[in-house]
């Protein structure tokens, strides 16, 4: 009863997977898919290591692209697997297509999820300079089980011809919206997000400031690279890993006081900040009165409760304003005190443009971007542009300070996908 | 043969390796062709088994099904040989010729995915769903000279 329950099982749910498919273009409901390479299916020419980093990495790279998951499970009934992978030479793995030998095809994937790779093919690891790119060949063939075709266009992984790669190759912007148009952008609500100011020498020996943009979401952190509209490849990274001696996960805030006579970054979390040394990119362990960092919000600025949603510094008024609720707190770092006049409500100090169009309170990020050179305030998936100076001089009838209505992050941030946290580590 | 192997398999000796059958001449381009849903869309589905064999002497393909036992026709003049020989040609960035040259020959033996270029839904037999047709991807291909803006100068 158990075997028909599971092919009843598994027939109803190819029934409507391919339904799924016809109408929709995309195979997978679910946010979650497991795979497994298949026992009696390893190749003979890479470890069975090898092979399972190359295809976690190819999971990965979807996944960095797109608002699913993958999770390798070899515990789960076969029926519950998504995706199987496995190698065969002729005749294999009971597929109804034989491989041809060594040269012409040199893997296929079937609608439901099996890919086979032809073992007499030379596969080979990342890292090998001959040979044919199992990542490659991986990674076309899983956009094949989520639904995409062969795309004839240079560039794109969709490719029905293996091309070689001198150097690494990525998901171009082509096949992220090919598959995003079957699956959805990402989104979600960030922690954090900042652009990092660092000096350095160009390269006539002046010393010039640059800065970064980073999006942090739970313990991970993205680097967005603006000019390329999308974050740096192989993103997310471990927030332990980038970043030294600050709290490994769900940071508050993150403010840099940058002024002519100060340049002090703070992060902020719960009831405590740290400081940052943006030269050794560390946390400071102690202040310059010797006092140890993390050091409580209630000390170091006096009148702002905690914890906060959020903080940004204003240059020209050289207050930090921190939010927290429905209300904001103008701090003023040369008085070291709440400014008068504060706490205000956010619906007062940042007025809607458009009425009733205003995340009124719980922000997530207070962001200054200097892409934009505006602010931005993030709640859920979406911002709200603070009006600019600018704004206001093309249209004076703005309100000062006035949030123009709310758009969808993943429309002006792109490609800031989760992934699995067992793919974290790779 | 050794009674045991390690786990791995990393001691098996691959095989005396059987090499693919290279597109060489007319009737293997037209195998082609028909196999990767050039000539027309192919089901592509494992429990189909018959319908995406490659056919061993394919002629003719009549509408929807093919017939091997149909009269051989000179395939150089059959129309539906050259459309997809065309069609094939224009996708693969080639000198649209519609005459089976080495360029067409040197692009169809290229290692490739098994998954045919044209691919219909099981219960459709008319024309394959607009997500699949070639006039679809002869829309996608506009831009097909169009280079990776920023190709990754790092390896991952």
């Amino acid at each position: 009863k158990r075997f028909l329950d599971m092919l009843m099982y598994s027939n109803k749910y190819r029934e409507e997977q391919e339904a799924l498919q016809k109408s929709t273009g995309k195979v997978f409901t679910k946010k979650l898919l497991k795979w497994r390479m298949i026992g009696e299916g390893y190749s003979n020419q890479l470890s069975i290591n090898e092979q399972r980093y190359v295809f976690r990495l190819a999971f990965r790279m979807w996944s960095e692209v797109m608002p699913l998951d993958f999770e390798e499970d070899n515990t789960s009934p076969l029926s519950q697997i998504d995706i199987k992978l496995g190698f065969g030479r002729g005749r294999h793995l009971g597929c109804s297509r034989a491989f041809d030998g060594s040269g012409q095809e040199f893997a296929h994937a079937w609608f439901l999820g099996d890919i086979h790779f032809d073992d007499d093919e030379h596969f080979t690891a990342p890292s090998s300079e001959h040979g044919i790119s199992l990542l490659k060949v991986a990674a076309h063939e899983i956009g094949h089980v989520l639904g995409l075709s062969h795309i004839h266009r240079v560039g794109s992984i969709m490719q029905p011809n293996y091309i070689p790669q001198d150097s690494g190759f990525e998901l171009d912007l082509s096949d992220r919206r090919a598959i995003q148009n079957l699956y959805g952008s990402c989104e979600g609500p960030f922690d954090t997000a900042f652009d990092w100011i660092y000096k350095e020498k160009n390269q006539y020996g002046e010393l010039v400031v640059r800065y970064n943009t980073y999006f942090f979401r739970n313990s991970w952190y993205w680097m967005y690279e603006n000019r390329s509209n999308r974050t740096r490849y192989g993103d997310p990274l471990a927030i332990a890993n980038g970043w030294h001696g600050i709290p490994v996960q769900n940071i508050d805030a993150f403010v840099h006081v940058w002024t002519w006579t100060r340049d002090a970054s703070y992060f902020f979390k719960g009831t405590q900040y740290w400081r940052y040394d943006s030269e050794n990119d560390k946390a400071y362990a102690e202040d310059a009165q010797g006092k140890s960092y993390p050091r409580l919000i209630s000390e170091g600025f006096p009148g702002i409760p905690s914890p906060i949603n959020a903080a940004y510094f204003d240059r020209r008024r050289q207050y930090i304003y921190f939010f927290r609720d429905s209300q904001v707190f103008a701090f003023d770092i040369n008085r070291n005190r709440v400014a008068p006049d504060f706490p205000k409500r956010i619906l007062d100090f940042f007025p809607a443009v458009a009425a009733n169009n205003h995340p009124k309170g719980n922000i997530d990020v207070a962001y200054y971007s200097y892409t934009y050179s505006s602010l931005f305030l993030f709640k859920g998936k979406e911002f709200w542009k603070v009006v600019s100076d600018k704004d206001r001089r093309q249209n004076p009838s703005l309100p000062y300070n006035g949030l123009f209505p709310r758009r969808a992050i993943s429309q002006q941030w792109f490609d800031i996908c989760n992934v699995h946290p067992s793919l974290l580590k790779i | 043969e050794k009674l045991f192997h390690s786990r791995d398999r990393s001691d098996l000796q691959p095989s005396a390796i059987e090499q693919a059958e290279l597109v060489k001449d007319m009737l293997s381009a037209q195998q082609f062709l028909a196999k990767y849903g050039w000539t027309q869309p192919v089901i592509w589905d494992p429990s189909s088994t018959n319908e995406n064999e490659p056919l061993k002497d394919f002629s003719l393909m009549q509408e929807g099904v093919c017939n091997p036992r149909q009269e051989v026709a000179e395939p150089t003049k059959s129309p539906q040989f050259i459309d997809a020989l065309k069609k094939f040609q224009k996708l693969n960035n080639l000198p649209v010729t519609g005459t089976l040259d080495d360029a067409t020959i040197n692009a169809m033996n290229k290692p490739r995915c098994g998954v045919p270029d044209n691919q219909m839904a099981k219960k459709e037999t008319e024309k394959p769903t607009a997500a699949q047709s070639l006039e679809n991807k002869t829309k996608d291909s506009e831009n097909v000279t169009q280079q990776n803006p920023d190709p990754p100068k790092i390896r991952r």
